[in-house]
C-alpha cells in the first residue's frame, strides 16, 4: 500500500491511498484503502490521514476518521472553553501524535498492525506505526526532507 | 509553522533488517525520495494539496517496489486487483475504486470518481467501464504483474496459507 497526505499554501489538506491488497486474497476481499474513513480521510478542520496495514482492523476502528474526529473534537472543546485563545502549535503536534498513537494502539489491541501518516493544519507531518518498519518520507517548506524505513530512524 | 507539508508511506510491516541489503535499501530510498520530490514540487510551486498527493502516489504506483499499481500483490486466482481512494479536506469530497484490474493509476480513477461522478466509490467491472467512459486507457493486466509478487503467492500456496485457512479472523 502507498499513500500521501499534504497541506498546501492555501491551508487545504488532502489524503490519498492506493494498494494491491493482500497476497492471496479471495472472494473480492476489500481492505481499508478504498474505504473513506478507514484508510483515507481529510478534513481542513482537523487533519489528513492515509493508512497502511491489516486493513480489516483499520475498517473496524475507522482509523483515519477516528484520528481526525479526536483532533476536531479536542479543538471544538478548546474553542468553547478557551474562548478562542490560540494553542501553541507545538502542543497541537504533540496531541496529534498522541491521538495517532492511541488509535494505532487500538488497532493493535484488536490484533491488527500497520501504520498511518498524517498532516495537521499547522503543517506538521506525523508518523505512527506498530510494525518494525514503514516505508515513509516527509518534506515541508521549513526544510524537512527525509525518508526512512525501520522504526527508530 | 511550515507553509506547506507532505508525508508519504510505501507500506508497513514486519520488515527484515537482515534481508535489507545496502543496494535494496538504496533502491527503496530513491523511490521514496522520488515520490516525495514529486509531491513537494507541486506544493512548493503553489499547487494544491490534492494535486500533490496524486503526484506522490503516482510515482509509487508506477514503481514495482510497492504494493500498488505495477508491483501489486496477486490474488489467490493469480490476478492483480487494485484499490484506491482520495479525499479533499476543503469540501470533504471523496472518490474511491475497488477491485480494478486494467487502470494503470487507480488513484487518478479515484479522483475522477470524486470529481466527475455523483458517487463516492465504484468497484470492479463498473469502475472499469466508468474509466473507459472518462478516457482512461485500458492497461493490459500483465503490466501489473512482477515475478517477486508471483513467487510470494506461490510460496503462500505451497504453505496452504490463505484467508480461508489462517487460524484467525482477518479483522
Amino acid at each position: 500500500t502507498v499513500g500521501a497526505v499534504a497541506l498546501d499554501r492555501q491551508g487545504n489538506l488532502a489524503a490519498a491511498t492506493s494498494t494491491g491488497g493482500m497476497t492471496g486474497k479471495r472472494w473480492g476481499r476489500v481492505g481499508d484503502a478504498p474505504i473513506i474513513g478507514a484508510g483515507t480521510y481529510a478534513d481542513n478542520r482537523s487533519c489528513a490521514v492515509s493508512a497502511t496495514g491489516w486493513g480489516e482492523y483499520f475498517i473496524r476502528v475507522g482509523v483515519a476518521h477516528e484520528i481526525c474526529a479526536r483532533l476536531r473534537a479536542r479543538q471544538e472543546v478548546l474553542d468553547v472553553l478557551a474562548a478562542g485563545m490560540e494553542t501553541d502549535p507545538v502542543v497541537k503536534t504533540v496531541e496529534a501524535q498522541y491521538f495517532a498513537d492511541a488509535v494505532m494502539a487500538d488497532v493493535k489491541q484488536l490484533g491488527g498492525d500497520g501504520g498511518v501518516i498524517l498532516v495537521t493544519p499547522e503543517g506538521y507531518a506525523i508518523f505512527s506505526f506498530n510494525t518494525s518498519g514503514m516505508y515513509r518520507g516527509r518534506a515541508t517548506s521549513a526544510g524537512v526532507n527525509e525518508v526512512a524505513i525501520f522504526g527508530g530512524e | 509553522m511550515p507553509r506547506w507539508s507532505l508525508a508519504i508511506h510505501g507500506g508497513a510491516g514486519t520488515l527484515d533488517k537482515a534481508a535489507m541489503t545496502p543496494e535494496r535499501r538504496a533502491e527503496y530510498e530513491a523511490a521514496l525520495q522520488a515520490a516525495l520530490d514529486a509531491g513537494a514540487r507541486v506544493l512548493a510551486e503553489g499547487g494544491s494539496a490534492i494535486d500533490a498527493v496524486k503526484a506522490a502516489v503516482i510515482i509509487m504506483e508506477d514503481s514495482p517496489l510497492f504494493n500498488a499499481g505495477k508491483g501489486a500483490v496477486f490474488t489467490w486466482e493469480g490476478t492483480n486487483e487494485l484499490d484506491a481512494s482520495i479525499m479533499d479536506g476543503r469540501d470533504r469530497s471523496a472518490g474511491a475504486v475497488a477491485g480494478v484490474k486494467t487502470v494503470k493509476n487507480p488513484i487518478l480513477l479515484a479522483d475522477t470518481v470524486r470529481t466527475q461522478s455523483e458517487h463516492v466509490m465504484l468497484m470492479g467491472a463498473g469502475a472499469e467501464a466508468f474509466a473507459v467512459e472518462k478516457g482512461f486507457a485500458v492497461t493490459p493486466p500483465e503490466y501489473f504483474a512482477t515475478q517477486a509478487r508471483r513467487e510470494a503467492l506461490e510460496r503462500m500456496k505451497a504453505k496452504q496459507l490463505s484467508a480461508l485457512d489462517v487460524d484467525h479472523k482477518f479483522g
